[in-house]
């Protein structure tokens, strides 16, 4: 069973454990609060009252020995980054934390953090991009200018065939799958029908998705 | 050009006034604490310190009038509750606001919040799932159990062809294109051979994609 520690039951924190051990792992979730800490009592495998900028209490908990701990402390900059200094004096093998702006992070990574995210700050672009184009409904992104998007067929395209909208010559980009209703139907064929409704699973180079959103659609 | 506001500016908020400030989009960013706006002063179109409870304030912004209000008011749920009634009572046409808790959430649905985001909780999941598969590097979720995943071939896939690996038949999943480097293969060949560090980027039932990645990798 894969082990893990989380240090701050915040919404992100908090969100984490529950996934962790929705997922099946054990879970040792820590706060400087009461309150907070009783509220993961029942969820979490340990839920631990503890202040982690102190390292004599890190060490009585065994911290070293869990494979993975993710610090997600938020508005407490200089907490996040004692605490992230000393569990890699302790040996922790990976540290996950958390970071409020592009500051903190340059400090967390010097001071050896092996991944640092900014879940504010990324979801953050992420709704600003599904606002900004009423088509896409999520995407993922494969690379700076590459992407996999969902769009949601309108009016315009339906009745179209794949080969009449001629995708692929027009604007660069694949439909490598359409979701319609619960299905899910991968490599459509040339002559598949597009129905309103639904959504267009396209990879290519963001700036030609866009285009075809803006053109075709 | 599309206008926006966003009241709140805290990560959240305040990365959503970036984004569409890059995406070339017209920005009101709002905010009761004046620091706060000082920030955005030289970024947002317009950048305006207002409590947002207060309804007349609203009205002399001419709220009415932009497409779209995001709500990213954190932790004070009275008052992104409050905040969000009187836009629905100004008539704003769409408004997105961010959430607390499923509490907040449904007190904000009911009183017509058109999109409600948890930006905390979503990237926890997202970072859990990260976590407990080594291999997969980001997703984007089709439905409730088919996801598209990013997964890095390690050596046991090295040296493969897809084959070989025979994935349809074995695990019913689709390799739909592979990331190597900076370049993106589409609709990847048969006798594609797989190399260390490439990125597969794979259609499937989620159940599917683990299994594959527990047996063959
Ligand atoms: N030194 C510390 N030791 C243990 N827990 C701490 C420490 N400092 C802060 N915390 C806890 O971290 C949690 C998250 O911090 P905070 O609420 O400031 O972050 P946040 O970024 O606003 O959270 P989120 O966005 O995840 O809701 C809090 O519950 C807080 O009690
Ligand atoms: N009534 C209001 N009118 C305008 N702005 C408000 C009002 N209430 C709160 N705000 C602002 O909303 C912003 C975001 O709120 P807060 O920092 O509590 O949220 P948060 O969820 O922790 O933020 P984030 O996670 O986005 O950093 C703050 O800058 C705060 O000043």
């Amino acid at each position: 069973k894969k082990e893990f520690v989380v240090i701050g039951l915040g919404r992100f924190g908090g969100s984490i454990v529950r996934e962790l051990i929705e997922q099946g792992a054990d879970v040792m979730a820590i706060d400087k609060f009461a309150d907070r800490v009783d509220e993961f009592a029942s969820i979490a495998t340990q839920a631990i009252v503890a202040d982690t900028t102190d390292e004599s209490v890190l060490k009585s908990l065994g911290i070293r020995n869990f494979e993975h701990v993710i610090v997600a402390i938020g508005e407490d900059i200089q907490s996040s980054i004692l605490t992230t200094l000393m569990l890699k004096e302790i040996g922790v093998n990976k540290i996950t934390v958390k970071a409020q702006n592009d500051y903190h992070e340059k400090v967390l990574r010097k001071i050896g953090a092996d991944q640092v995210v900014h879940p504010e700050r990324d979801m953050g672009i992420r709704i600003a991009n599904n606002i900004m184009t009423n088509n896409v409904l999520d995407y993922l992104e494969l690379s700076d200018e590459h992407s996999i998007m969902e769009i949601k067929a309108n009016e315009i395209l339906a009745g179209s065939t794949l080969i009449d909208l001629d995708i692929r010559a027009k604007y660069g980009i694949n439909i490598v799958a359409i979701k319609r209703g619960a299905d899910i139907l991968v490599s459509p064929q040339a002559d598949e029908e597009i129905q309103i409704n639904d959504v267009l699973i396209v990879i290519g180079a963001d700036a030609d998705i866009i285009r075809f959103e803006k053109k075709a659609m």
